[in-house]
């Protein structure tokens, strides 16, 4: 019932990694005049059969492109946004043929699904909420978790979708008193949800009940964290975290995820491994996501990075390709492909 | 090595019943 003290990953590394871990399957251009926000994959209903698809959002379109063959993408559908620009896609996990997105300038103002009608396969765009949303997360079971407002007055839902893209039912969470920064489901608790909060502190949630269970504070090392993803084994809590505002130490470079333990019980943690960048790498975190045991991060430097969180390691880097820094990179949820974009609207996906 | 305290297996019911409604 003791778990080792922190492993330093991927220091040593430069020649551990294996850069033919990541394979060019295929790619595009999405033409666009505004700047490349985001990339994800959806499955999309077409004719009655399930096809994996691309999303691409720029600050004023979100693009649906469909597979034409392995090496091909033909652009479906577009929904323009010409009053608040787009921020990010909201995957959200058991639904299909529709893509939710977060509007805003500096901060999210606006969540909205984006649809085709039955009849004539025309893009249209429902409303879902508005106000100061400071977090947002897809869950599975066709749920959105979204936090409104700051510290007290701040309001925690559980939206479920109906299957015209609307809201069908909605839940209210116990507010923490303190902001919720990002939201994670807990791998292996079915009504489990977790938060990272301004201050430092991991909340757990109840999402039957509404209750607050807990709150964890983690060190204070790293301030700000983001929760990549969280699962349940043997009575821990193991949290994948990222600390885009770490600064660099001399002996570990710049630590870009953790991975932390936690003894919900008694709220008692600790890090297990810091995944640092290889001997020779320069650069912080600008975005990350992590995928079952794998986490890709953009760092400053242009470069894509991944580690393996079971090796304990980089597995691979991906330099700038045509110099043109990478600044988007998502796991597909479709299959086990890495998407990869540039502010330019190009779009690689690679197999892992 | 560090000491996380008492495990448990159960930890989601056993918060559950003990957290406010």
């Amino acid at each position: 019932h003791s778990i080792e003290q922190t492993d330093v990953a991927g220091l040593p590394a430069q020649d551990t990694w294996n850069p033919s871990s990541l394979q060019l399957v295929s790619k595009f251009k999405n033409p666009s005049s505004s700047c490349s926000v985001d990339v994800s994959a959806v499955w999309w209903d077409r004719a009655g059969a399930k096809e994996p698809c691309i999303v691409t959002a720029c600050e004023d379109v979100v693009s649906l492109w469909k597979p034409l063959d392995a090496l091909q993408w033909e652009k479906v559908h577009t929904w323009h946004f010409t009053e608040v620009p787009v921020l990010q896609i909201v995957p959200v996990p058991d639904v299909y043929s529709l893509i939710c997105v977060a509007l805003g300038n500096l901060e999210i103002r606006e969540i909205r699904a984006l649809l085709c009608s039955s009849g004539d396969e025309s893009e249209k765009q429902v409303l879902l909420k508005s106000g100061n949303i400071k977090a947002v997360l897809g869950l599975t079971k066709r749920r959105l978790v979204s936090s409104i407002g700051t510290f007290c007055s701040q309001q925690v839902q559980i939206m479920t979708f109906a299957e015209d893209g609307g809201s069908k039912d909605e839940q209210l969470l116990m507010p923490p008193d303190e902001t919720i920064l990002t939201f994670a489901e807990v791998q292996g608790i079915q009504d489990a949800l977790l938060g990272t909060t301004t201050v430092n502190n991991i909340v757990i949630w109840n999402l039957k009940t509404g209750q607050l269970l807990k709150k964890v504070h983690v060190d204070d090392s790293y301030q700000a964290s983001v929760c990549h993803r969280a699962y349940s084994e043997m009575g821990l809590l193991f949290v994948v975290l990222s600390h885009p505002c770490a600064k660099e130490s001399q002996a570990f470079g710049s630590p870009v995820f953790q991975l932390l333990v936690i003894n919900p019980k008694t709220a008692q943690s600790v890090g297990v491994l810091l995944c640092c960048l290889p001997q020779g790498q320069a650069g912080r975190l600008l975005e990350g996501d992590v995928k079952d045991h794998v986490a890709a991060a953009v760092l400053t430097s242009g470069t894509i990075a991944v580690w393996d969180l079971t090796l304990g390691h980089c597995t691979a880097l991906l330099p700038p390709v045509s110099n043109q820094n990478w600044s988007l990179v998502k796991w597909s949820v479709t299959d086990s492909h890495l998407l990869a974009g540039q502010k330019d609207g190009n779009i690689f996906i690679y197999r892992y | 090595r560090a000491d996380l305290g008492p495990i448990s297996l159960n930890w989601f019911e056993e918060l559950s019943s003990e957290a406010p409604l």
